[in-house]
C-alpha cells in the first residue's frame, strides 16, 4: 500500500482507539502526574480504603456513558477482601473485553473475515491486549483503576494473601519495560491490531486473510514509528520483540487463573473470562 | 466454537447494544 493508504489506517485506528478506550495513556498520564486540576484518584492502600473507594466509585460524577459502565456487581456481605478485589477486577476486566471487542471490530477487513477465525483471534487476542493497555495505568507504586478514579498501591496488592499477591506483580514488571519505549496512544492503536491478527493462532481456518490484513498494520505502524519517533530507529523491533513476552505473560496469568479456580472454592469467574479462557493455554 | 464461546460470539455480532454482564 501506499504511504497516505498507510497513514489513512493509522487514523482510522487511532480513532477508534479514542472511540472505545475510555482511559487513553495521555489521560493515564495526566493523572498519575497529578495534572488533573484536583481532580486525583482515590487511594485504596489498605482494607479501610478499600471499602471508602467502593463509595467513590459508586458515587463519582463521570459522564453518563462511562457511569453506565461503572455500575458495581452486587455486594457480597462479608466477603473476604482478596476475593472482593479479585472480582472487582474481574468485573473491570469483562468490560475491557467488550471495549477491545469493539475496537476490534472496527479493524477494517476484519469483520469479512471466517466467523471462527473471528472469535479464536478475539479469543487469544484480548488478554494480550488488556495487559498492553495496562502498562500506561501503572507506575512503580501502583496501578490506576475504575477509569482513573482509583489508584491501587502495589504495596496493597502485594499484601494481599497467597495466591492473590502475585496475580499482579508480573504486570508491573512487563508495564516498567514496556512503558520504557514511550509509546503514544496512536501507536498502541496500532500495535493494539496487529495483536489481534496474529496468524498462528491455534484452530484458525483461513490464515491467508488475516495474515495480509496484519501485514498491512505492521507497514502502518512501522511507518508510523518512524515518522513520530525518529530518533529511536530499534523502536518497531523492540515493540514486536513484546508480543512474545505478552504470550508469556498471559500464558502465565491463564494458568494462574486456572489454578485458583480448583484452589479457591468461594471464586467465581465471570462468565465471559470463563469462555475465553477455556482451553486457552 | 460457536456453541463454546457464546457471549464472544455474541459481542461479535451485535455493533451496539450490550452484552448483560
Amino acid at each position: 500500500p501506499e504511504s497516505a493508504d498507510l497513514r489513512a489506517l493509522s487514523r482510522q485506528l487511532c480513532l477508534s482507539y479514542h472511540r472505545h478506550f475510555p482511559l487513553t495513556k495521555s489521560k493515564a498520564k495526566a493523572i498519575l502526574s497529578g495534572k488533573t486540576h484536583g481532580n486525583s484518584p482515590f487511594v485504596i492502600h489498605d482494607m479501610k480504603s478499600l471499602t471508602a473507594g467502593q463509595y467513590f466509585i459508586n458515587c463519582r460524577q463521570l459522564p453518563v456513558l462511562e457511569r453506565q459502565r461503572s455500575v458495581l456487581p452486587p455486594e457480597e456481605p462479608a466477603e473476604e477482601l482478596e476475593l472482593s478485589v479479585f472480582r472487582r477486577i474481574q468485573f473491570r476486566s469483562a468490560e475491557a473485553v467488550q471495549e477491545v471487542t469493539e475496537f476490534t471490530k472496527s479493524i477494517p477487513g476484519f469483520t469479512e473475515l471466517d466467523m471462527n477465525d473471528q472469535v479464536i483471534l478475539l479469543k487469544y487476542g484480548v488478554i494480550e491486549v488488556m495487559t498492553t493497555m495496562l502498562a500506561p495505568l501503572m507506575n512503580k507504586d501502583g496501578t490506576l483503576f475504575a477509569y482513573g478514579q482509583i489508584f491501587m498501591t502495589r504495596e496493597f496488592l502485594k499484601s494481599l494473601r497467597k495466591p492473590f499477591c502475585e496475580m499482579m506483580e508480573p504486570k508491573f514488571e512487563f508495564a516498567a519495560k514496556f512503558n520504557l519505549l514511550e509509546l503514544d496512544d496512536s501507536d498502541m492503536a496500532l500495535f493494539f491490531a496487529v495483536i489481534i491478527l496474529s496468524g498462528d493462532r491455534p484452530g484458525l481456518v483461513n490464515v491467508k486473510p488475516i495474515e495480509d490484513l496484519q501485514e498491512t498494520v505492521l507497514q502502518a505502524l512501522e511507518l508510523q514509528l518512524k515518522t513520530i519517533h525518529p530518533d529511536c530507529p530499534q523502536l518497531f523491533a523492540k515493540l514486536l520483540q513484546k508480543m512474545t513476552d505478552l504470550r508469556q505473560l498471559v500464558a502465565n496469568h491463564v494458568r494462574h487463573i486456572h489454578l485458583l479456580k480448583k484452589q479457591e472454592l468461594q471464586m467465581c469467574l465471570h462468565p465471559l473470562l470463563q469462555e475465553i479462557m477455556r482451553d486457552l493455554y | 466454537l460457536k456453541e463454546k464461546h457464546k457471549i464472544l460470539h455474541r459481542l461479535l455480532q451485535n455493533s451496539t447494544s450490550p452484552v448483560e454482564l
